[in-house]
């Protein structure tokens, strides 16, 4: 998994989760691998797609789950995905 | 500014809404409030038109929704994700989902549903989500203040990217159906002069404005004068939008709202009817202007910037419209306030402007201040 900030293993493991739904609804082109597919995590297309949202929300584009890019994952918003579908 | 892939847009300009299930943390009408001022955040920057509808099919159906409501993109509880809307099309097409899990709220103690309608809206008309953190299309909420509001530029150039510019239509003023408080007769000279309604009445030409009304005679300038609608008209009280007259029949009409009354001269001849008499679709709520054609015997109805051609002879609306005004009428500019048809030619008010339209020549041959009708 991309290396997170400074946060415990159980904390970690939360914000992975909550990112990878986020990717899954927001930056998954339809047609993409569904969702049921497992994805091996970090693998390249998680961190593609991180890299998408930080470069979409004007955020250092690191594809890592950093802080600030976990900050913009909490936040409440519109169930549209950014990646056109 | 982003727009979704082959720029799905709307192929109308009157689109219908309608309300289907509502909150349980806001009332129904602070509801209907703020999907309207919503709405009205985008159409004041294009020329589109959202008329609400009570029932059947819209265009945009608005609900609010819990978890898995049936479209593949279940909500998920409190927060997280607040609302979704879909692109511009059939069926799903432009339809807005609210997740009922959320305080909705016209104020900031919770998500403002001003807010969040408004941004899901610029969905239903075609817009993506925005990467401009100022604009209102930025996928994370932030509260915007309804009160005030204005669509942001990013926002704007989007959406005039897909329906172009609302032109100031200098047209009728939406004045509420009811006599204003402080009844003022207008400057009877005004240069910027509008009317609400035009129409022959036997032998007398009318022009309505607010809650007056001249008469004159077609070809005489002088003896012009301003007479309250109340004193000749007393149901008709204010603000007309439309009148017409089939002469062969000594019959006229006079429209207000989605009502119409008939009157033989200045004799009423009963109650007021519906609109919907003459075949209108539902979603025509009011009329902006009606000319009788007499040679064609038949009338055409403008509402926003399209017509509609009735047939007067077989009574019912003819097949294929509503057609766009601006394609039919070249040379007329604006939203049609008021029209007459004298001596074979068409006179279109606009705004301030009286155009002369010859049906022969297809084309506009001359354009008069429309104040100029009353002797200015």
């Amino acid at each position: 998994a991309p290396s997170l900030l400074a946060a415990s293993p159980r904390t970690s493991r939360n914000n992975y989760r909550l990112a990878q739904a986020y990717l899954d609804k927001y930056y998954t082109r339809k047609g993409g691998p569904q969702i049921g597919e497992m994805v091996a995590r970090g693998g390249n297309s998680t961190v593609k797609k991180i890299k998408e949202l930080q470069e979409f929300f004007g955020l250092r584009v690191t594809g890592k789950l950093d802080q600030a890019t976990m900050d913009v994952i909490k936040r409440p918003r519109c169930g549209v995905p950014d990646v056109a579908d | 500014y982003r727009l979704f892939p082959g720029e799905p847009k709307w192929k109308k300009n009157t689109l219908t809404y309608r309300i289907s299930k509502y909150t349980p943390s806001m009332t129904p009408a602070e509801v209907d409030r703020a999907m309207e001022m919503a709405l009205r955040a985008w159409s004041s920057a294009v020329p589109l038109n959202f008329v609400r509808v009570n029932a059947g099919e819209a265009d945009i159906m608005i609900s609010f929704e819990t978890g898995d409501h049936g479209d593949s993109y279940p909500f998920d509880g409190p927060r997280g994700t607040l609302a979704h809307a879909f692109a511009p099309g059939e069926g799903l097409g432009g339809d807005t989902h609210f997740d009922n899990a959320e305080k909705w709220t016209m104020g900031t103690n919770g998500f403002n549903l001003f807010t969040v309608a408004a941004h899901e809206f610029g969905h239903a008309l075609g817009l993506a989500h925005s990467t401009d953190p100022s604009a209102l299309m930025y996928p994370t909420y932030k509260y915007q203040n309804p009160y005030g509001f204005h669509l942001p530029k990013d926002d704007v150039k989007g959406i005039q990217a897909l329906y172009g510019p609302r032109r100031a239509f200098p047209g009728k003023p939406t004045a509420p159906h009811g006599p204003p408080h402080n009844p003022s007769i207008p400057d009877l000279c005004d240069s910027n002069l509008s009317f609400d309604a035009v129409t022959m009445l036997g032998k007398e030409l009318l022009l309505f404005r607010d809650r007056i009304f001249w008469r004159r005679q077609v070809h005489l300038m002088s003896g012009i004068r301003p007479s309250t609608i109340t004193s000749s008209f007393p149901q008709l009280m204010s603000n007309v939008d439309a009148a017409y007259e089939v002469a062969d029949r000594g019959t006229a009409y006079f429209f207000k709202g989605p009502h119409y009354w008939i009157t033989r001269g200045f004799q009423m001849q009963g109650p007021p009817r519906t609109i919907y008499d003459f075949g209108f679709p539902r979603y025509v709520q009011q009329i902006d202007a009606a000319v009788y054609l007499k040679d064609a015997r038949k009338t055409l109805f403008f509402v926003g910037d399209e017509y509609y051609s009735y047939d007067e002879r077989k009574r019912k609306m003819e097949k294929d419209y509503p057609k766009s005004t601006e394609e039919e009428f070249s040379g007329v500019n604006g939203q049609i306030d008021a029209a007459v048809e004298l001596n074979g030619y068409i006179y279109f008010f606009s705004g301030p402007k009286a155009y002369k339209y010859d049906t022969e020549k297809e084309d506009v041959v001359s354009v008069l201040k429309s104040s100029s009708w009353i002797g200015c």
